[in-house]
């Protein structure tokens, strides 16, 4: 089973396009094997992005970089799998 | 043991065979309404079943629901679940389902990508794509809502296997598509299809993969205007609508293009509730209330289905 430990999922807002182009090029570097969850389409809509641990320090110093405005929105992506695995347990019981 | 629908949790979230048996209990507790057929095979050969609520007559005109072809919005599939039993409980009692059943069919694909549903659960819960194998690559799948022959190949879908919006080889490839384009276009007389994805608050239709407008883009507009309104008056959730180009962004090869563009005039595709917090993970709590807002928007659109026959 493929765990997601010190994985986070970051809301990201764009605020131009060009912010847009670069989180799509972002999308495009295999070696950080980031997901959207939710794509970039407009400026000012939020994505969602959910990068593995090891890319993590890499993908927010490129956010950072360019000025790309963006929030944690799952801090653990293994935690909320655990709970939701447990929950699912309890309501079999 | 007796077969009951009022042991079954539908505030909980379920694997592929409690869902494949649930769907029997449901045949087993409506079978003047509710029949279970299969349609096909999805690639690693589990069955694709659809139910068929019917009652009665022959090829009457129908709508076609699904839900979870992209397989880790689990809250998809439980929605799919808890609306194919409001169906079925709601003939005879509801007005509005019961005149819309009782001169059309529903046929409901509930777990439109089991193989990959399958996947969530026992190896990788982000699974999104089929579990098909891709010729000289390492990476398996195919994202099923890129696969449709409807711009097959344009912007918003990629080639590359390794991306989560792989298109596949060829339109159609993954029989988990093929085996629907075959039942509908068998059919013949399928007036409106909805395909239910998670999470971002949206009602889309056509088109996805060009931004020329549809034919009848301002009925859909006013339609899909009157659904989220519906669905709002529920817990206040505000979706946004429009057409998938203008509301998000190019997407070649969707199911609803593919719908349109074979003479299904209502073809939507849902998004369903973000919280803001959890994306795909979101919790069990939230299945019902999602599934009960989401309710209203589909008989909207059901009904005027039932009402503008073509």
């Amino acid at each position: 089973e493929q765990l997601f430990v010190g994985d986070q999922v970051l809301r990201v807002t764009a605020s131009n396009e060009e912010q847009i182009a670069l989180l799509r090029a972002l999308d495009e570097r295999e070696d950080l094997q980031v997901d959207f969850w939710r794509d970039p389409t407009k400026p000012g809509r939020p994505s969602d992005l959910h990068v593995p641990f090891p890319s993590l320090q890499a993908v927010k110093i490129f956010l950072e970089s360019h000025g790309i405005s963006y929030s944690i929105m799952i801090e653990d992506v293994q935690q909320l799998l655990d709970e939701e695995k447990k929950t699912m347990m309890l309501a079999r019981g | 043991l007796e077969r009951s629908a009022s042991t079954f949790d539908f505030a909980s979230y379920h694997t592929l065979d409690e869902i494949y048996d649930w769907l029997d209990t449901l045949v087993a507790n409506h079978p003047s309404l509710v029949s279970k057929i299969q349609i096909g095979e999805s690639y690693e050969k589990r069955p694709l079943y659809v139910l068929k609520f019917s009652t009665g007559g022959s090829n009457r005109p129908a709508i076609w629901l699904d839900t979870g072809i992209h397989s880790r919005e689990w809250v998809t599939q439980a929605t799919g679940v808890w609306t194919a039993n409001k169906l079925a409980e709601e003939y005879g009692r509801d007005p509005s389902i019961t005149s819309i059943l009782d001169s059309m069919d529903i046929f409901f694909e509930i777990v439109t990508n089991p193989d990959g549903y399958a996947f969530t659960h026992s190896s990788n819960r982000l699974w999104r794509k089929t579990r098909s194998i891709n010729a000289g690559s390492s990476c398996v799948g195919v994202d099923p809502n890129r696969n449709w022959d409807a711009g097959f190949g344009g912007a918003g879908s990629s080639s590359s296997p390794c991306s989560e919006t792989y298109r596949g080889p060829y339109a159609h490839s993954e029989s988990e598509v093929k085996s629907i384009v075959d039942f509908i276009l068998g059919h013949g007389n399928v007036k409106a299809l909805i395909s239910i994805h998670s999470y971002s608050q949206m009602l889309m239709f056509p088109y996805g993969y060009k931004r020329t407008p549809a034919p009848d883009y301002q009925e859909l507009n006013e339609l899909a205007k009157k659904a989220v309104n519906d669905l709002a008056a529920v817990y206040g959730t505000e979706y946004t609508y429009g057409s998938i180009v203008d509301t998000i962004y190019v997407a070649s090869g969707t199911t609803v293009d593919w719908a349109y563009e074979n003479g299904v005039k209502y073809s939507y595709t849902f998004e369903l509730r973000d919280t803001g917090r959890y994306g795909f993970l979101l919790p069990s709590t939230q299945i019902i209330p999602t599934a009960t807002e989401t309710w209203p928007a589909l008989l909207d659109i059901m009904l005027h289905v039932q009402q503008h026959p073509y």
